[in-house]
């Protein structure tokens, strides 16, 4: 679906 | 050595059935605060972080921090032997390849013990920033599970949209439309009953309602559910999780990347 988000997108990896 | 128990052994029950459609495999953070778990479903759509304080359990034992992970649907078959009045009491010795689950019967003296293999498991942890939201809406958790399961009847994505002190959730597909408007409850005499809209600024976001059907199954866990928007940021829905006594254990919460639009 290349309308939906991921959501590591807007979150770092810490 | 890791030992928790709880006598309450149905909220552990309630976790897994709220976590185990959504994520296969995960990793339990135990330490001296509590248990913890994030995960992220495999298409990286979603993320789900679970809260247990270790003052929530009726015995609560971590002498020094352990990560144990799991097959989530291995621990919810196991979990499925345990009636929902029984006592759960999970034991992990150091650098064990296994959990012990014990299960006692309350007024009985059965107990039932069983095991799960413990798996090393690649997680990627991600940092959540703590960021005040647009909109904070609180509402019972049913009415949140109905609208969702209604709605995905229509199409496969909700608009939730919020202005003034009405929240509204729209859908549409080939067969038509659907919205659903819920506006702010004045009366607060039933507090989970009630509906409570925040907002600084109006929103318009889309998200897909598969994951939400997904989130809304923790709904046992909370009469009440909490929704956090804010433009362009992941939607925030968490359900806190309190014994019998009311006391506060801790929260599933999950995080659901937006769509754009079409």
């Amino acid at each position: 679906d290349k309308y939906q988000l991921k959501i590591d997108q807007f979150f770092k990896k810490m | 050595m890791f030992e928790a128990k709880l006598i309450q052994g149905a909220i552990l029950k309630k976790i897994l059935d709220a976590i185990k459609d959504l994520v296969n495999e995960a990793s339990w953070d135990c330490s001296s605060q509590g248990m913890s778990l994030q995960a992220m479903d495999t298409s990286h759509v979603s993320l789900v972080a679970v809260q247990m304080k270790a003052d929530g359990f009726d015995k609560y034992r971590c002498d020094r921090s352990v990560t144990l992970g799991m097959n989530l649907s291995s621990l919810s078959k196991i979990l499925k032997c345990a009636g929902n009045d029984d006592t759960i009491t999970l034991k992990a010795p150091d650098d064990g390849d296994k959990i012990t689950l014990v299960f006692e019967a309350k007024n009985e003296s059965e107990t039932s013990e069983y095991e799960v293999k413990l798996m090393n498991l690649d997680s990627e942890y991600l940092g959540i920033p703590d960021t005040p939201y647009s909109v904070n809406v609180k509402m019972p958790s049913h009415k949140f599970q109905r609208i969702c399961r209604d709605l995905q009847q229509i199409g496969d994505a909700v608009t939730i949209s919020c202005a003034k002190d009405s929240i509204r959730f729209a859908a549409k597909g080939d067969l038509g439309s659907g919205t659903v408007n819920l506006c702010q409850t004045a009366s607060a005499d039933k507090p989970e009953d009630s509906v409570s809209i925040s907002m600084q600024e109006p929103i318009i976001q889309s998200f897909a309602l598969k994951y939400l059907n997904h989130f809304a199954k923790a709904t046992p866990l909370s009469p009440q559910v909490s929704l956090s928007l804010s433009p362009d940021v992941p939607l925030v829905v968490e359900y806190s999780i309190t014994d019998d006594d009311g006391s506060d254990f801790g929260y599933i919460r999950y995080y659901l990347a937006p769509k754009i639009d079409e």
